[in-house]
């Protein structure tokens, strides 16, 4: 072990009983700094094929379809402000399963007590599948509703954003909601509950066709945490 | 800047490195493998003090102070980080979603006395 700390009065310690120490202080200081009080106990898997394709997105700064350039590569955030990248997976215990249901996805998110959190870019990543039917246009209009905290699927949704959609192929799509999840996370709410339709004929293109399918939908948002308190300081320019 | 070995006397850094699976905090953090909780320890003789370079800290400023106005005093000049970098991680958060960040000067690349 180390020879005594002679200005702090620390007697000389045992090599294994200091190596524990300093485990548990680099515990410590790795929770404070992720602002986490206490290490995420994980109790649901995400399937690792749906991991993959997620972290890939996260990092690949693809150019989506509508020319919007995905988060990853969006404004870099300062370094003095601490930034994250989150990537959420949808609630699947409540999503309905089957080509002809609408995609109802539920995020959770958690805010600190005296912090807010400001959404740079945010995005929803869905997955089309191919039309079935070859003949016709292979274009389909896509839609985002909010639905209102805790409502039933279809009842009281307000409409955030339509697109057209190219489904000649299966493929992912991306849907911003910067504003969507801005305005959900000022008003303080838990849940954002978002439908998706893709409707042809009765069938919902952008269903899941499983539970444990490795494309499932997520939200990629890139945030950085503003520190309620901080708006009350005057700062020297 | 010095890497420590076992005896340690003069200022050095000390490389310690904790592997998440060894304190089962794997399952939680996707990357890295593990955190350079390396540090500082060791001496400062008054002959070395402000060696290798400047060390970047409020106790380096008051000290070149003092000597700057030959002022003696029994401070000693103190082992300190003169290097750091961020350590970028990849983790699951308690709603299950995954959050990627860098959080500054966590890993101590080199020490120097103030």
């Amino acid at each position: 072990g180390s020879p005594g700390c002679a200005s702090c009065g620390l007697p000389a310690m045992e090599r294994d009983k200091e190596e524990s120490l300093m485990i548990e202080f680099a515990k410590q200081q790795l929770l404070d700094k992720l602002h986490l009080k206490e290490r995420p106990n994980i109790t649901q898997t995400v399937p690792r094929a749906a991991l993959l394709i997620a972290l890939r997105k996260l990092h690949s700064g693809r150019v989506g379809q509508d020319g919007t350039l995905e988060v990853a590569n969006s404004r870099p955030i300062p370094t003095n402000d601490q930034g994250y990248e989150i990537v959420s997976f949808a609630d699947l215990s409540e999503t309905e399963i089957g080509d002809t249901a609408s995609l109802s996805l539920t995020f959770q998110f958690l805010q600190e007590h005296g912090q807010s959190i400001q959404v740079l870019q945010s995005s929803l990543w869905i997955y089309a599948r191919s039309s079935e039917d070859r003949h016709r246009d292979s274009r389909l209009s896509a839609r985002v509703f909010l639905s209102a905290e805790g409502g039933l699927s279809g009842s009281n949704r307000t409409l955030v954003m339509e697109k057209m959609l190219e489904v000649q192929e299966s493929g992912w799509h991306t849907f911003p909601i910067t504003r969507t999840l801005q305005a959900f996370l000022d008003g303080g709410q838990r849940r954002l509950q978002l439908e998706v339709s893709c409707d042809e004929d009765g069938k919902n293109l952008c269903s899941l066709d499983g539970s444990d399918t490795p494309n499932q939908p997520f939200l990629v948002a890139q945030v950085r945490l503003r520190d309620d308190h901080s708006k009350h300081t005057l700062r020297k320019r | 800047s010095l890497r420590c070995g076992d005896d340690v006397s003069v200022c050095c850094k000390r490389d310690f490195y904790i592997k998440f699976k060894d304190i089962q905090w794997h399952d939680w953090i996707i990357a890295p493998e593990g955190y350079h909780m390396n540090y500082c320890m060791g001496q400062c003789p008054q002959h070395l003090a402000g060696s290798p370079g400047i060390a970047s800290s409020f106790h380096a400023t008051v000290f070149s102070q003092l000597k700057v106005n030959g002022i003696n005093t029994a401070a000693s000049s103190c082992c300190v980080p003169t290097e750091r970098r961020p350590l970028s991680m990849v983790y699951f958060n308690s709603q299950h979603s995954i959050v990627k960040t860098d959080v500054p000067d966590m890993i101590v690349e080199s020490c120097g006395c103030t």
